[in-house]
C-alpha cells in the first residue's frame, strides 16, 4: 500500500531467499525499494526466480479486502500469468464469507470486476483473488552504494507529523543537518505569519554527520514517503549535498527505502 | 521554484 501510492505498476522480483521491488515514480523524481526476506512469512517457497509485474492499484483495491486477522498467501505458477491472493481467517467467528473472482486486464480506466459473494454461517473466510501479471521493465541494477554525509534517526511518527504538518503551508521543504540541530523548513509560505522556520528537534532524535548538508525536496513525496510509518518505530534520513534523499524504514526481515531526488540550485 | 532534478540521472551503469 505504501509503494501503491508512489509507482501504479512494478515488478516483484521473487527468488530463494526474499521478495524485491524497486521502481520509479512516473515523474522519475522517487524511486522506491522494498525487499522482505523470506523469514518474514509465515511460509516461503520459490522454486524458480520469477518477476511478477502487477498493477500496484489494483493490489491495493484487494489488499483493502483482508483483515488484520487474515493471513494472505500469495500464489503463482509456473509460467501463470496471474497471482492468486487467497485470505483465509483461522477464526470461525469472521468465517462467513467466500469471494471468489478472476481478475483479467489491467485497463486502469476499467471497473473493478464484479464479485459474488455467498455467506454461510460455516464457511471459513477464504477470498480468492487472481491479478493478472504484466510484463515490466524492471530497474534491476541496485542502487550504488553510497556514503552519506549525514544520517538523522528520529521516530516515524515525528517525521510524519513534520512533513504533513508542513505540507499544509509550503511546496517545498529545506532540510538542513549541522552537528547538533536538524532544521526542516518550508520555502514558501502562504503568510508571513506562517514564514518562521518550523525548528525540528523531537525527542528521539540522532545526528550523525560528517559534512554540513542543506538540500530542497518536494513535500509532497515527503508526505507519501511517510505514509510507510506504520510499518516502523523510526525512520533515517540519509543525506548527502547533491544527491537524492534516502528516507528508509527497517522492519523485521525487510525494509522499504524511498529515494528523492533534490531541487537543483536555490 | 528551484527546477526538480530527475532521479535516474543519479543512477550510475553496474
Amino acid at each position: 500500500k505504501s509503494c501503491s501510492i508512489l509507482v501504479t505498476d512494478a515488478n516483484f522480483e521473487c527468488n530463494e531467499e526474499n521478495i524485491m521491488l524497486q521502481a520509479m515514480d512516473n515523474s522519475h523524481i522517487a524511486l522506491v525499494s522494498v525487499e522482505i526476506g523470506a523469514p518474514g512469512f509465515t511460509s516461503y517457497r520459490c522454486d524458480r526466480t520469477m518477476p511478477l509485474g502487477v498493477d500496484l492499484t489494483s493490489l491495493t483495491k484487494v489488499l483493502r479486502c483482508a483483515k488484520d486477522e487474515n493471513i494472505c498467501t500469495l500464489k503463482a505458477a509456473d509460467e501463470a500469468d496471474v497471482l492468486n491472493l487467497v485470505y483465509d481467517a483461522k477464526s470461525a467467528f469472521f468465517s462467513p464469507f467466500f469471494f471468489a473472482f478472476m481478475w483479467h486486464g489491467r485497463d486502469a480506466s476499467s471497473p473493478f470486476p464484479p464479485f459474488f459473494l455467498l455467506c454461510s454461517a460455516l464457511l471459513p473466510l477464504f477470498i480468492h483473488l487472481n491479478i493478472s501479471l504484466s510484463s515490466q521493465t524492471p530497474i534491476t541494477s541496485s542502487w550504488p552504494e553510497t556514503k552519506y554525509d549525514t544520517r538523522v534517526t528520529l521516530p516515524s511518527a515525528e517525521f510524519t507529523r513534520i512533513v504533513r504538518d508542513l505540507s499544509q503551508l509550503g511546496e517545498h521543504v529545506r532540510i538542513e543537518v549541522s552537528k547538533e540541530v536538524v532544521r526542516i523548513s518550508k520555502l514558501k509560505a502562504k503568510s508571513s505569519a506562517e514564514d518562521e522556520d518550523n525548528d525540528s528537534i523531537p525527542t528521539g532524535v540522532v545526528i550523525e554527520m560528517n559534512q554540513h548538508v542543506s538540500l530542497t525536496f518536494s513535500l509532497k513525496y515527503l508526505v507519501n514517503f511517510s505514509k510507510s510509518g506504520s510499518l516502523s518505530g523510526e525512520v533515517q534520513l540519509l543525506m548527502s549535498n547533491d544527491v537524492p534523499l534516502l528516507v528508509a524504514y527497517d522492519f523485521t526481515q525487510g525494509y522499504i527505502r524511498c529515494y528523492l531526488a533534490p531541487k537543483i540550485g536555490d | 521554484p528551484a527546477p526538480q532534478s530527475n532521479i535516474s540521472s543519479y543512477f550510475k551503469s553496474t
